[in-house]
Order: C-alpha cells, then sequence, then structure tokens
C-alpha cells in the first residue's frame, strides 16, 4: 500500500 | 509599532478561510518587509506558507520584528464581524504585544476589535530553495473540481507530469479513473494550462489536503503545482500586488 510521509521528513527545523 | 491596513479586507477573509481547516494556532511574523505565517498541520503531513509583501498594503509600518502568536479559530470570529469590501487594519502598539487590534472600516461604519495573543513555541521548517522537475499552471477552479470528483473515488490521488501535460488519477475499491488536462496557450490567461516537464513525476497525495487547501481558488484564477519526484508537492496561489500563499503536501509513497 502508500504510506503517508511527514511533511518535516523533507524539511530542516531551524 | 506594527500597523498594515488591507485595502481589500475580503482578501485577508479569504485567507484566513482557506487555511482554517489546515492549521490551528499559528505565530504571524511582522518585519520590514511584510508580513508571514508558517504552520503545519496537525498531522504534520502539510506546511501552510503565507507571505504578504508591505507594498501590496494600502499603510505598512513595523518598526521592529514581531511574532503575534494566534488562534485561526478565534481570528476567524473576530472576521466575521467584518463585510467583505472592509478596509481591514491590523495594529499592535507595544513590543511584545499581547493583543492584536483590529479595525473594520466601510462606508457606514466603523468597528475595532482586540484579539487576545497567546505565546506558541512552534518549530519553524527551512523550506528549501528548490528547482522543481515539473510545473504545471492551469486554472484554480479546474484543479479544484478535479481534486473533488476524484477523491469520491478514493483517499489517495496520483499525479502523473509527462511532456503532454498532466493526469490525475485515482485506483479505488470501486474501480479507477483517471483525468488528462490538456494543455492551451489561450490568451486568456484564467484558462491557460501550461506544464515544464524536465523531468516528468508520478507521485501519489491524500486528496483531502487538496480539497481543504482549495478554498484557496478564492484568491487566484490560477494554481501552480511543483513537484519533484519524491518530495513534497508545493500548491501556490498567487495573491495579486501582495504576495502568495503555498501548501506544502508530504507524498504518500510505496512502502
Amino acid at each position: 500500500g502508500l504510506q503517508q510521509t511527514k511533511i518535516n521528513k523533507y524539511f530542516s527545523q531551524i | 509599532m506594527f500597523e498594515a491596513k488591507f485595502e481589500d479586507g475580503g482578501l485577508f477573509k479569504k485567507i484566513v478561510e482557506a487555511i482554517k481547516e489546515l492549521v490551528k494556532n499559528v505565530n504571524l511574523e511582522a518585519n520590514g518587509t511584510g508580513i508571514s505565517l508558517q504552520a503545519m498541520d496537525t498531522s504534520h503531513v502539510a506546511l501552510v506558507a503565507l507571505q504578504l509583501n508591505e507594498k501590496g498594503f494600502k499603510k505598512y509600518r513595523c518598526e521592529k520584528s514581531l511574532t503575534m502568536g494566534l488562534s485561526i479559530e478565534n481570528l476567524q470570529k473576530i472576521l466575521k464581524c467584518s463585510g467583505n469590501d472592509d478596509q481591514i487594519t491590523l495594529r499592535t502598539q507595544d513590543e511584545e504585544p499581547t493583543t492584536l487590534s483590529f479595525t473594520f472600516e466601510s462606508k457606514n461604519r466603523i468597528s475595532e476589535f482586540q484579539l487576545n495573543l497567546m505565546s506558541l513555541d512552534q518549530e519553524q521548517l527551512g523550506v528549501p530553495d528548490t528547482e522543481y522537475s515539473s510545473v504545471v499552471r492551469m486554472p484554480s477552479n479546474e484543479f479544484t473540481k478535479i481534486c473533488r470528483e476524484l477523491g469520491n473515488i478514493n483517499e489517495a490521488i496520483g499525479i502523473e507530469t509527462s511532456k503532454e501535460g498532466i493526469k490525475f488519477y485515482v485506483k479505488g475499491d470501486i474501480g479507477e479513473g483517471q483525468v488528462s488536462v490538456k494543455i492551451n496557450d489561450t490568451e486568456k490567461p484564467e484558462e491557460r494550462v501550461e506544464c515544464e516537464v524536465d523531468e516528468p513525476v508520478n507521485l501519489s497525495f491524500a486528496v483531502r489536503y487538496f480539497n481543504l487547501f482549495n478554498k484557496a481558488s478564492a484568491l487566484s484564477s490560477q494554481v501552480i503545482l511543483s513537484m519533484s519526484q519524491d518530495q513534497p508537492l508545493v500548491i501556490e496561489y498567487i495573491i495579486e500586488e501582495m504576495g502568495s500563499l503555498k501548501l506544502y503536501l508530504a507524498p504518500k509513497i510505496n512502502d
């Protein structure tokens, strides 16, 4: 199936 | 001292309307260049980013950078006391404001409200400037319609780009479907469909975020979809003369 990823996986916390 | 006057208060109301289902509490940042807002949705799948440039305001002053934590729900309650044709002014006096003042002006009345602010220690995310391999510009009501229609068939929507254009598709329990939007360079900008595809992409997303965000169609007749394989997609609504409202949405990937 398709797993939903999280947005903070792609953008680093500043 | 901060003061920002919207010539078209209805615009501000539409912006809040577009993000109210996605984000609950946000930090509104004001500085010399304008107002910005960045907040993740509660499930950390989407990021909303608003940028309004000071040049787009009827009046704008901000001597010192400010962060104003506010509840979108409470902001909406205040904005519901304004008319769509009102001019809306946001104002704070002190450097560490505890309230944000609103003035709603129409030809026959002027109203003043104060919204209590809160301190939110929210993580800010750094969104890198990305060269997207597929950028599609299309009518926003067309995109809204496709998302709503295909969203009835499956909660995940696929987006595939190619030199020919962009295809939206769903495969659900009841069956499947696909919608290919043709490129057209009609001179009417609000009907134009343009695709810049350096690399084709094939991505899947939870369509409910599109349906929540597409209230922003009221802001612009065009929507810009920027995509790269296995990267969050960006839906951008250009706010004429002022800036833009963006939704970054994380993709669904094959586990």
